[in-house]
């Protein structure tokens, strides 16, 4: 990726992350449409052998043999059986039956991980920049489970379980299903078993934001998470012809539109279809676009889809119009004609021209690339968003990375918008997704590993939890571009990733495979669910009081059932939750301090203050909620900080009233 | 023949979950095991795959009338359907 790794801070503390060999045995497994193998991406200069511990394998099929790996992609796996079950033989005409990715979303997501350097990457010159994985050193194993027809979980769960013989040490699966109990879900499943073999599993939270409860892969052995943007932007203006400019993006290039403004037209306006405002396939009439710029409402097709109807039809460029679920949001694409993508208020301005205006005209002026776009990082509106509909008493998502107008690697097959009447071919793309978020932090979390090896995987993702942000560099509180307010924890999580800092926690919160399964037990799963999803028998025990509360989580969720505290207001609840912590530094005397943003939430922690002497040491607190009555589906928020006063140990608290 | 194709068609795609501690013992590998379970239900299913890391267990197609035969069996955990996922 360009910018992100400077906008993490990578570029400026390259001498913090360590590139010895231990860093360079780190391997990321990518579940996705696989690789493609010829991206400068996965140029292998300079790494060293395989490491010894690699058991994996570079599996040959169409277009795909041995060689097609190297000391950066070491691994390539397919897994179609499921797939072909289903579906019936894989057509080799229009995909590879091997690991080679024809859709690009696989190439982008791993190289996003780990891609090696290449110098003066760009998409047509938008986004230029020395593009690099988070952990250029960390090698690839690339499993190939999702083709045309999806995704299978019979697949999915083969790679996994190859992945985990192969020796991967982190697991990156940007792909999600709907929600179900841990017990049927085969990701939770399959990431059990990972986990209790020390592989961190970083899962995309899902890009069905902004709505509440619209997060997937929420088990707690699995880091989920959520996408922020970042501080670049590719500016293009919808000028209208009563001289008003509304801003927009587009990462469009070709031939450019004629220096005058053209008509403009709402697609409403030019089409039969009762839906004709979306710009779908066959529903504009040619003789109502020919020439014109056409206004679309984003929604229900793909956005790049819209601008191929548009130029289908005859039309001369497109603005493409969010609607009140996407917001401000701006999300910039490669289309097929000149396009740009602008807000809902910009859009029902220019609606609102279009309507009071007998001949309405527009142009639109590309501005290229444009960094340093403050605030950032923004939480996506198409981010997933809590409270955790499986098991409200942990929060998720875990924390936020880059997911917005992100550039990685591309494959060859296919140009950058995926439709198949794009005859262009990229080296590197521009899209955006928790797809793009979740590798930004399987990639940090193998830097984290090069730098700790002995470190657990939940160790790993409390020093990336506990350090992330929430606030700018002026004090100001993050922001959602949904709302255009500040961002709370059912949106962010911990916060914002921020690698430099993880490097060095002071504390983390620290779990075990039978942690989780007493977690288990609190959930009061059956004896056969538990076994379904670790593999073995584990009982109970009928005389231990289990809590998920308890779960040494570095984060507090605190769900109140309205009904269960009875509707008088004098009515309050008392939630106990215990955490261990563990130190990973110098000894230190740590604080505790608390925000809380409700006076309805009262918050104490005992003890105080906690005092480390020696690495490794552990020591206990319990934090006490007492929460009084609030009508349901009411949210309050704050964080609970551990400082010695170089680090400090933040958790971020949820309560939610349901 | 006719049923049987019929039965085929209605076929849809399971992942089988496992107790290995209840293999019985006159089997010498937990695939032998896997296979005849499989077998008492249905003479022409074939396993898909054999998971042995992520779970103990199989994936099969199967009708709606044979999984509920094999989640009735012995050692048989849970007979869950396949779900689609979708990239992010």
């Amino acid at each position: 990726t360009t910018r992100t790794p400077e906008f993490l801070g990578l570029g400026q503390n390259a001498d913090l992350i360590p590139e010895s060999d231990s860093a360079s045995d780190v391997v990321i497994g990518v579940l996705d449409t696989g690789a493609w193998p010829e991206s400068k991406s996965f140029d292998d200069s300079g790494l060293g052998p395989v490491p010894d511990s690699w058991k994996g394998a570079c599996e040959t099929g169409t277009n795909f043999t041995s060689s097609s790996c190297n000391k950066k992609l070491i691994g390539a796996r397919y897994f179609y059986n499921g797939y072909e079950a289903t579906l019936g033989p894989i057509d080799t005409s229009k995909e590879s039956k091997s690991p080679r990715d024809d859709d690009g979303h696989g190439t982008h997501t791993s190289t996003t991980a780990a891609g090696s350097v290449v110098e003066r990457a760009s998409l047509f010159d938008y986004a230029e920049g020395n593009a690099r994985g988070m952990a250029t050193r960390a090698r690839v194993a690339a499993y190939k489970v999702c083709w045309i027809g999806g995704c299978f979980s019979t697949d999915i769960l083969a790679a996994i379980d190859k992945a985990i013989e192969d020796g991967v040490n982190v697991m990156s699966m940007s792909l999600g299903g709907g929600t179900s109990d841990f017990y049927r879900d085969s990701v939770a499943i399959g990431a059990f078993a990972a986990m209790e073999k020390g592989i961190l599993i970083s899962c995309s939270a899902g890009n069905a934001g902004p709505s509440s409860y619209s997060l997937s892969n929420v088990a707690p052995w699995i880091t989920t998470v959520g996408a922020g943007t970042l501080d670049r932007d590719f500016p293009a203006y919808a000028s209208i012809g009563n001289g008003q400019n509304y801003s927009g993006v587009s990462l469009y290039r070709g031939s450019e539109l004629p220096g005058k403004l053209l008509p403009l037209i709402y697609a409403a306006n030019a089409s039969n279809s009762t839906n004709g405002n979306l710009c779908m396939m066959g529903t504009l009439t040619p003789d109502k676009v020919r020439g014109k710029i056409v206004l679309c409402d984003r929604g229900v097709n793909p956005r790049v889809q819209k601008g191929a109807v548009v130029k289908a039809a005859g039309g001369a460029g497109m603005v493409l119009s969010n609607t009140a679920a996407n917001g401000e949001e701006l999300v910039a694409d490669a289309h097929l004609l000149p396009a740009t993508s602008v807000g809902q208020n910009s859009g029902d301005a220019i609606k609102k021209y279009i309507s009071t205006e007998s001949d309405p005209t527009v142009t639109i002026l590309f501005e290229g690339t444009k960094v340093g776009v403050k605030p950032s990082p923004v939480v996506a509106a198409f981010s997933s968003r809590g409270p955790n509909s499986i098991t409200p008493n942990i929060l998720k998502p875990d924390l936020i990375a880059p997911g917005v107008n992100i550039l990685a690697g591309w494959s060859g097959a296919v140009g950058p918008t995926g439709l198949a009447t794009d005859p262009r071919r990229v080296e590197f793309n521009i899209i955006s997704g928790t797809s793009m978020s979740c590798p930004h932090v399987s990639g940090l979390a193998a830097l984290l590993k090069g730098a700790h090896p002995d470190w657990s995987p939940a160790a790993i993702r409390s020093a990336l939890m506990t350090t992330a942000y929430v606030q700018y560099k002026d004090g100001q509180n993050l922001l959602d571009i949904a709302t255009g307010k500040e961002s709370t924890p059912f949106d962010h999580g911990a916060g914002h990733v921020d690698p430099v800092k993880a490097l060095n926690p002071g504390l983390v919160y620290d779990l075990t495979a039978d942690d989780y399964l007493s977690f288990l037990c609190a959930l009061n799963y059956t004896a056969q669910q538990i076994n379904s999803v670790a593999r073995r028998k584990f009982d109970c025990d009928a005389s231990k009081k289990y809590s998920v509360n308890d779960l040494n989580y570095p984060s507090f969720a605190v769900n109140i059932e309205t009904s269960r505290i009875g509707s008088g207001s004098g009515g309050f609840t008392v939630v106990k939750h215990t955490r261990t912590l563990t130190n990973v530094a110098a000894k230190g005397d740590y604080m505790v301090s608390i925000t809380t943003m409700s006076p309805a939430v009262k918050i104490s922690v005992e003890p105080q203050m906690l005092s480390f002497s020696e690495v490794n040491e552990k020591k206990s607190y319990t934090v006490t909620f007492t929460v009084s009555s609030m009508p349901s589906d009411e949210n309050s928020f704050g964080r609970l900080e551990w400082s010695d006063g170089k680090h400090i140990v933040a958790s971020p608290i949820a309560i939610s009233w349901s | 023949a006719a049923a049987e194709a019929k039965q085929k068609s209605e076929r849809a795609t399971y992942i089988v979950h496992m107790d290995k501690s209840e293999m019985p013992t006159s089997f010498e590998h937990h695939t032998h095991w896997y296979d005849s379970s499989l077998k008492s239900v249905s003479d022409s299913a074939r396993i898909i795959y054999t998971y042995n890391n992520a779970i103990h267990g199989f994936s099969t197609r199967l009708s709606p009338q044979e999984a509920d035969s094999l989640a009735a069996q012995p050692g048989i955990l849970s007979v869950l359907p396949e779900l689609r996922y979708e990239l992010h």
